[in-house]
């Protein structure tokens, strides 16, 4: 599964993410890349995209989730990334990137590693896999 | 208002014994995409553009599981799903099913400004595709090697490959590859964790 989330110079939100599933999956299984608020949410506040075990992301309602804690408990944006991998998966294992439409950049999992990249406006660029 | 941020991925759930030269390969991929969307974002395109844009690179290597170089179906061809969603007016399109679609993120997008719906799946999907005239391949494009290996690396341990939450044991991981998890009575979603193995 890959993924992008964007804010741009003018707040603007956006999420996409695309995905061949699972190796070895039954034709016709549905994950949920495809799933708006599971593997992919934006709204004025955020952009989010997620990946690992779709099961999971799909019953905690991953992507939405994250931009629910942040309308409704006041969290910002990594604290947010961080509750919901936290409290809403379970015993499921997954990973996610988010923007947030102050120019905030996130990311959270508990998987072993996760592959990405994040940069701001600021010059600040980090790429990674592990902890 | 802060200035412009982004971000990639490319999968979670990473082979712990994955060899040096491939997470170097990885990393080299995550930064060239991050600058094409850097590049993109400092020539005021808009988000929702820039992020169809990084993820069609993303989809165009066979590096991660997505476009040419996706996990396969038990019968060895290749599904693919997508999706995408602008922030502003909560726009959004979908796809899933696609089979010779060669940016499935595109047609995501394509659902989503050029029909009347937010979700298109499988032969609905490739017909839309061909009606948009966007570019369609054979299903073999997305298939390569090593993911032949790794279908039959899930096979042999009877597993759906998830992603890396326990080291494999006694199968030997390929890069970014498959193992079997070890069934140590986990449960998840109510099955034994045997049956997901590292992706």
């Amino acid at each position: 599964t890959v993924g992008c989330v964007v804010v741009d110079s003018q707040g603007r939100c956006a999420a996409a993410t695309s995905t061949g599933g699972l190796m070895n999956k039954m034709t016709g299984r549905i994950g949920d890349s495809p799933l708006i608020g599971s593997g992919t949410y934006a709204c004025n506040l955020c952009g989010v995209s997620c990946t690992g075990e779709g099961e999971a992301i799909i019953r905690g309602t991953l992507a939405r989730d994250v931009a629910a804690v942040m309308e409704y408990k006041g969290l910002g944006l990594q604290e947010a990334v961080d509750y919901v991998v936290r409290e809403r998966l379970d015993e499921g294992k997954a990973g996610m990137i988010a923007v947030s439409n102050n120019g905030e950049v996130a990311y959270g999992f508990n998987t072993t590693g996760m592959f990405r990249g994040c940069a701001t406006d600021d010059g600040f660029m980090e790429v990674g896999i592990w902890e | 208002m802060g200035g412009w941020a982004i971000a990639v991925h490319g999968g979670a759930g990473v082979d712990p014994n994955l060899p040096t030269q491939r997470q170097e390969e990885a990393k080299q991929l995550l930064t060239r995409c991050l600058n094409l969307g850097i590049s993109a974002l400092r020539s005021s395109l808009s988000a929702i553009d820039v992020v169809e844009l990084v993820v069609r690179e993303l989809e165009s290597d066979p590096l991660f599981n997505s476009g040419r170089g996706s996990a396969l179906t038990e019968k060895g061809t290749v599904e693919m799903e997508a999706s995408i969603m602008d922030g502003p007016k909560r726009r959004c399109g979908a796809v899933s099913g696609l089979t010779t679609v060669k940016n499935p993120v595109s047609l995501a997008r394509l659902v989503m400004d050029k029909s009347p719906h937010s979700y298109l799946a499988f032969s609905g999907a490739e017909e839309f595709a061909r009606q948009q005239g966007v570019e369609m391949v054979d299903n073999e494009y997305f298939v390569t090697e090593e993911n032949l290996g790794m279908l039959k690396l899930a096979k042999e341990a009877n597993a759906i490959v998830f992603d890396y939450r326990i080291p494999a044991l006694g199968l030997e991981t390929c890069s970014a590859g498959a193992g079997a998890a070890i069934d140590n009575g986990l449960q998840m979603n109510g099955l034994p964790i045997s049956i997901y193995a590292p992706e």
